[in-house]
Formats: structure tokens, C-alpha cells, sequence
């Protein structure tokens, strides 16, 4: 289950 | 799917209330809402992207501090991006849909100056051209 502080997050998409 | 309806012109806002309430109430509510309303915003229909966006902006406003973290993470801005870059759906979105996703991420640069990567992703849609004035 995801954590109350889920900070997991991905990069910025180039564009 | 009944909040989003393309084939209703006008918001549904009995709907829309009762799809934030669903959010506050799910423990998973936070961290998938964002991603379904993704999907709506990414449809080819028009209205139904533009009806995903109301009920976007109502939850921001009405789904509490999960939600509003999610949406201000690049996994969600990103979402966001593809429908304005050229590189991914924006030369067949609607120019209506991408008007109003700008002026939702520049409202958020507004309203939560805090949130660094809103505003990382703003500027660089600035930069890129994506976003004019």
C-alpha cells in the first residue's frame, strides 16, 4: 500500500 | 466515466462532488485519481478532456493534501505535458483542451509557488515554445 508520505515521483518529461 | 460525460455539454456538478467525496473516502483515493483523470485529459474527445479538467480543478480545491501532492508531482505533470508537446499528443489535441491546461498549470504556479515542480515544468514549456505569453 502506498506509504502517507509517498514521494516517490519520475524526471521531468523532455520535450 | 458519468462526471466526464463528452456527450453532456454542461458540468455535472452533483457528480463531480460525489467523485471528490469518493477520493477523500478510498485510503487509494489520493494516489489514483490523479492518474485516472489523466487518462480523461488525454482523450481525444474534447469534452470529455475539458469535462476531466473541471473535475480536476474541484478536486485540487476539495481532496485534501495527498491528492494535492500527487498533482504536483512530475509522474502527474508530466500527464499534463504530453497533451501540450508536439513530441507526444499535441499536434492532434483540441487547442481548446491545451488553452485550459495551461491556464491550470499557470494558476497553479499562482496559487502554490511552493510546489518547485509546477513551476519547473511551466518554465520549461516557456522555454520549449509550448507555452507562449
Amino acid at each position: 500500500t502506498v506509504s502517507f508520505h509517498d514521494d516517490s515521483d519520475e524526471d521531468l518529461l523532455n520535450v | 466515466d458519468q462526471a466526464t460525460d463528452p456527450s453532456i455539454p454542461e458540468e455535472n456538478w452533483e457528480c463531480i462532488q460525489r467523485f471528490c467525496e469518493q477520493v477523500n473516502a478510498a485510503t487509494e483515493g489520493p494516489s489514483l485519481a490523479p492518474r485516472l483523470l489523466a487518462h480523461k485529459i488525454q482523450s481525444p474527445q474534447e469534452m470529455e478532456a475539458l469535462h476531466a479538467l473541471t473535475v480536476l480543478e474541484t478536486c485540487v480545491n476539495n481532496c485534501g493534501q495527498r491528492f494535492h501532492n500527487e498533482i504536483a508531482k512530475f509522474r502527474f505533470l508530466n500527464e499534463l505535458i504530453k497533451v501540450l508537446s508536439p513530441k507526444y499528443y499535441g499536434t492532434w489535441s483540441s487547442e481548446k483542451v491545451k488553452l485550459r491546461i495551461t491556464e491550470v498549470l499557470f494558476s497553479w504556479t499562482v496559487w502554490f509557488p511552493q510546489e518547485v515542480k509546477i513551476r519547473d515544468a511551466y518554465q520549461m514549456l516557456k522555454k520549449q515554445g509550448i507555452v507562449k505569453e
